[in-house]
């Protein structure tokens, strides 16, 4: 089908739509009835895959930009966690996210400011691509995420005073851009062996990104000191630590067809007496974290 | 078959209930079959990290005259059926195709180097149906 027709890609889904005037062109099997061509996907995303990249132009594709290893590594043991060793989605996952993406901040603003990372404030601009994000994927939760080196010694405590803006570019002014809203926080953690610390910028994050806002410029200032002052222990001796610049972290819930609706399939159970019959509550954490619906899980399984 | 038992004196007694059985369970019906695939294979795991294997299946198999509840058809299979055997030859006899999926979850690398963790629905054949 890539031989004929030239196929344009669907601003709002992402996905793939043969443009009107030469769908006669396409073979009929690919064809949807006419009502439901508009903006309709015609083929799910992995099979998009199918249509680009036939085997004879694999080898001509533009590289692709390489990820970070510690976000691969990350990501990783995000789908073990997510799903079993033959890649279906665990069942017993409550999570309500179907998608998660993981972004680093662009190159170039990592290198201009890579240097700033020594010593024990850090101040960071990061500015994200958020192009990949379809219309349809709807954000559930977002999360920087932070990995210290090694030189930090294990289980030891951290409180860090986090200041976060957001910085809008007034196209007005060329010289620098403003500050449209800020927030500061300080975060309390026992850095353990994995080393990874999520910062929960949902609610802070969850304006820009509801208005499909494609780029989100991000200024943050990071000062950690050892010690918890919950435990009246001093605040004492910054540390002095290398701090790779965060990554953006957003867990989605595709409403495209094409994606898994665990709570679909879940009625679909309920419907039919044969399957185990599961409580879940709608209120539970959207990446399945403790609480209450655990214990639930851990009684539902034992009766069962 | 008192017939057919007669004719096959030569069966040696002891694998009499192979002998049996293909009366039981007919031979080459409709049904789920294996198929497994890595992603090397067709050089996609430069971008799809996880999983490394992918088992979709596939339906492969005759469709019996009277399907009953055994492939959950419904009515109209058996109506094509008769479509094709008493009415018009063309119309095609029910296929053997999947009846019921189970998700996948994938881990790709996005051309703008990001990383993306997606369940799609339907990406493995658990049943099969005739209809």
């Amino acid at each position: 089908p890539h031989s004929r027709g030239r196929v344009v890609s669907d601003k709002t889904s992402g996905l793939l739509v043969a443009p009107e005037d030469n769908i006669s062109e396409l073979n009929p099997l690919l064809r949807l009835p006419k009502g439901m061509r508009r903006g309709y996907a015609l083929l799910p995303p992995l099979l998009k895959v199918l249509s680009d990249r036939g085997p004879q132009n694999w080898e001509s594709e533009a590289p692709r930009l390489q990820p970070d290893s510690r976000a691969l590594r990350y990501m990783k043991r995000l789908y073990k966690m997510s799903a079993t060793k033959e890649g279906i989605p665990k069942a017993n996952k409550s999570h309500l996210y179907n998608t998660v993406r993981l972004f680093t901040p662009c190159s170039e603003c990592k290198h201009r400011h890579g240097d700033l990372m020594k010593g024990d404030v850090h101040s960071v601009d990061l500015l994200f691509n958020l192009d990949r994000v379809t219309a349809l994927e709807h954000l559930l939760k977002s999360v920087l995420l932070y990995s210290f080196d090694t030189s930090v010694p294990i289980s030891s405590s951290i409180t860090c005073m986090c200041h976060l803006s957001v910085k809008e570019h007034d196209f007005s002014s060329q010289v620098c851009p403003s500050i449209s809203h800020a927030i500061a926080f300080s975060l309390h953690f026992e850095v353990r062996k994995r080393k990874w610390v999520e910062l929960d910028v949902t609610s802070f994050l969850q304006p820009l990104i509801a208005t499909k806002r494609r780029n989100i410029h991000m200024a943050v200032n990071f000062t950690c000191l050892m010690g918890d002052p919950q435990q009246n222990t001093k605040l004492e001796n910054p540390i002095n630590m290398a701090l790779v610049p965060p990554s953006l972290l957003l867990y989605l819930n595709d409403t495209s067809e094409q994606a898994y609706h665990r709570w679909n399939s879940l009625r679909h159970r309920r419907k039919n007496p044969m399957w185990p019959r599961q409580r879940n509550s709608l209120l539970v954490d959207p990446t399945g974290g403790k609480g209450k619906e655990n214990s639930q899980g851990k009684r539902a399984s034992r009766r069962r | 078959r008192d017939e057919n038992l007669k004719e096959a004196p030569a069966t040696p007694p002891y694998n009499l209930s192979e002998y049996f059985k293909q009366f039981l369970f007919p031979q080459n019906e409709c049904e789920l079959h294996n198929f497994r695939l890595s992603f090397s294979q067709l050089k996609w795991d430069r971008w799809i990290i996880a999983p490394h294997r992918y088992s979709p299946q596939y339906c492969k198999g005759d469709c019996p005259r009277v399907v009953g509840h055994r492939y959950g058809s419904p009515v109209h299979t058996m109506v094509q059926n008769i479509i094709y055997e008493k009415l018009d030859s063309t119309v095609p006899k029910p296929s053997c195709v999947p009846a019921e999926y189970s998700p996948l979850s994938v881990l790709t690398i996005e051309p703008d180097g990001s990383i993306v963790y997606k369940e799609y629905e339907d990406m493995i054949a658990t049943k099969c149906t005739c209809r």
